[in-house]
């Protein structure tokens, strides 16, 4: 079988019109690094699981997209991440949602999944079990960033003035 | 919203999603990410997916499981399940974004209806491939 992986950063594009030469050939090499850390697994016979995961691990390390590190607000001004992995091979799946501090989310998916018997963790519950399973965390000011607060601050003035949401893309889903 | 889909040499196939959702979401919003079935699916039968975009809607149509579905059942290829949901199920109904796909013979599917979506994938020939708008 030939191997291939496939990744995507997000359909919160920035509008072509505003996208600036050196913001577009950050975010190509940003997909290439992730495209990368997970290729290095499948050229050395390596599953699709850790394959996926490796990809994803670079994403969220990347303040460029919305995951991890550089993952939006909510209107209380936190950042709440979910992430989820599922192995094709027999069907399992972990899944966490609604936390803010593992420094890769999709590791707490795993662990879900390879070390739980459940498939969905939320919260502080899905936490605490990160924090059993060893999972390296990081203080909230390592996922925030500048571009993240001004949208979160953009957001908040425009429903404080009743004005209809035409935010873009970008500005939406991050 | 980031997410990833392989398919091994083996032709085991895994999907993996990671978010943060909507900008000024609600407190305690949980959208399709962790929803299995609905942003990330996997099964070596059919497909790997992984999706992104307005999360509820994606929930609400099920997106990774109808591919799966409509592989498994009305034996469409990758392509043309993946193209349908988002263009003919999701699309209609207000739901913007797009999917990454994989079956286990190596095929791959990255349909979007948003201005752009940030996409690469890589082969056997370790060849690197990124685009973000419609090129």
């Amino acid at each position: 079988v030939s191997p291939m992986l496939v990744i995507h950063g997000g359909a919160g594009t920035i509008r072509r019109e505003n996208m600036t030469p050196e913001r577009e050939a950050a975010c190509h090499a940003g997909m290439r690094r992730a495209l990368s850390a997970g290729y290095a697994v499948l050229s050395r016979q390596g599953s699709a699981l850790d394959a996926v995961t490796e990809a994803v691990k670079a994403l969220e390390d990347d303040p460029l997209f919305n995951a991890g590190r550089g993952a939006v607000f909510n209107i209380d001004g936190h950042q709440e991440m979910d992430a989820a992995v599922m192995d094709g091979r027999d069907r399992r799946a972990g899944a966490v949602a609604n936390i803010c501090g593992p420094r890769h989310p999709v590791l707490a998916a795993r662990a879900v999944m390879e070390r739980s018997e459940h498939v969905l963790l939320a919260g502080d519950g899905a936490l605490r079990f990160c924090r059993d399973a060893g999972l390296e965390f990081c203080e909230p000011a390592w996922f925030a960033t500048e571009r993240r607060l001004q949208a979160l601050e953009e957001e908040r003035r425009r429903r404080s003035a009743g004005a209809p949401d035409e935010r873009d893309e970008e500005a939406r889903h991050g | 919203t980031v997410g990833a889909v392989a398919c091994d040499h083996q032709g085991h196939l895994a999907a993996a999603t990671s978010t943060g959702g909507m900008t000024g979401k609600a407190s305690g919003r949980i959208g399709d990410t962790p929803m299995i079935g609905a942003g990330t699916w996997a099964d070596d039968a059919t497909c790997a997916v992984s999706a992104t975009g307005h999360g509820e809607l994606f929930m609400r149509y099920v997106a990774g499981h109808e591919i799966d579905a409509r592989m498994r059942w009305a034996g469409h290829t990758l392509e043309t399940a993946a193209n349908d949901v988002v263009e003919r199920l999701l699309a209609p109904v207000g739901g913007s974004g797009g999917l990454i796909a994989v079956d286990r013979a190596g095929n791959m599917a990255l349909p979007f209806n948003s201005e752009g979506m940030y996409r690469g994938y890589v082969g056997a020939d370790g060849r690197l491939h990124t685009a973000i708008y419609r090129e």
